[in-house]
């Protein structure tokens, strides 16, 4: 018992190959199920499609080669500092001929203890003529009543010229509905002209709207040197 | 490091690894198909305290001269990693979101006595 005190694993070598083969096993899952911050093994009832993901994998490479530096700015991963790159798939809501919304859910454990380096919303748009066209952003954060309130999140505008994919900063917006203790994303897209306005791709799996973001691990006791 | 050979009773790496697919976690875990966790087993007797592995380690020479100076404070020394890696993991989330990441320190590279 002495020695084992000394030697986590010195214990192993006493049990039987069945045995020891379900300890080690069991600490497997505990070990990364801890490290992940789940209390549980997700239950997926839902996955995404490899079409989406596919689609999504290529645009985000697009955007960054193999081999890139971090954009300037963004700061490096410390030592022993544990670094997530998420990719959150949209849900459709209620949708008129002018607007569309969007609901993004982010978990609680990553919600609640990570901080947002750089996160990007990707919007598929097909122009059925050429010119721009201005499209009117909105995001809305709930509110404690189960509403929204859309002067939450703030507003910003898009100008789509052609059919592809647009992009747009969403970092310091994820940031902020995360400091406020939020898990759930809501956008809401508005077309200015009903005739001859660009259309989002929401129904198509492979151009389905996600967000791709880097989170790092918040670190309790961070010391700054001014 | 030394890997675990059939009739070593020294410290050393045995290998183990953990499948996915066996234990029912291959729907949420996208890549990799498994876990080479691996762990550290075996002897090590009190001359080979240091070695291999950390022999320059501050805590070595620490533990050494502790040893060396006070026979009453001598620790028995233990077969430890010495060496990990962390484990890249792509998964499922509980909102179905897929995360990347890297969790450091996972995977056991080699094996050494303290």
């Amino acid at each position: 018992a002495a020695k084992a005190v000394w030697c986590p694993a010195c214990g192993l070598a006493a049990l039987t190959p069945t045995t020891r083969r379900d300890v080690l096993v069991a600490l497997a899952k505990q070990s990364i199920l801890s490290k992940l911050h789940l209390p549980d093994r997700p239950n997926i009832t839902q996955p995404t499609s490899r079409g989406a993901l596919l689609t999504a994998l290529r645009r985000i490479h697009a955007q960054q080669p193999v081999g890139t530096a971090p954009s300037p700015g963004l700061p490096h991963p410390g030592v022993g500092e544990q670094e997530y790159e998420i990719l959150s798939f949209a849900e459709t809501g209620s949708s008129t001929s002018r607007s569309v919304h969007l609901d993004f859910h982010f978990t609680r454990e990553l919600a609640g203890s990570t901080e947002i380096l750089q996160a990007t919303l990707y919007l598929f748009w097909a122009v059925p003529s050429p010119g721009m066209h201005p499209i009117t952003i909105r995001f809305v954060h709930p509110d404690p009543t189960g509403g929204t309130t859309p002067e939450g999140g703030g507003e910003t505008r898009l100008e789509v010229q052609r059919d592809g994919w647009a992009t747009l900063d969403v970092g310091q917006t994820i940031q902020n509905l995360f400091k406020q203790g939020g898990q759930r994303l809501s956008v809401e897209l508005e077309v200015m002209e009903e005739q001859g306005s660009p259309l989002l791709a929401v129904h198509n799996d492979s151009h389905r709207p996600f967000v791709a973001a880097r989170a790092r691990a918040r670190t309790p006791h961070r010391v700054q040197r001014r | 490091g030394i890997d675990c050979s059939g009739d070593s009773r020294t410290c050393c790496r045995e290998e183990f690894f953990v499948d996915f697919k066996e234990i029912g976690w291959e729907d949420w875990i996208i890549q990799p198909e498994g876990y080479h966790m691996n762990y550290c087993a075996g002897l090590c007797p009190l001359h080979m305290a240091g070695i291999p592995g950390l022999a320059s380690s501050f805590h070595t020479a620490v533990l050494n001269l502790i040893k060396a100076n006070n026979a009453d404070a001598a620790v028995d020394s233990c077969c430890v990693p010495t060496q990990r890696r962390p484990l890249s993991l792509l998964y499922y989330d509980r909102d179905s979101n897929i995360v990347k990441t890297d969790i450091p320190d996972m995977i056991v590279d080699a094996c050494g006595c303290t």
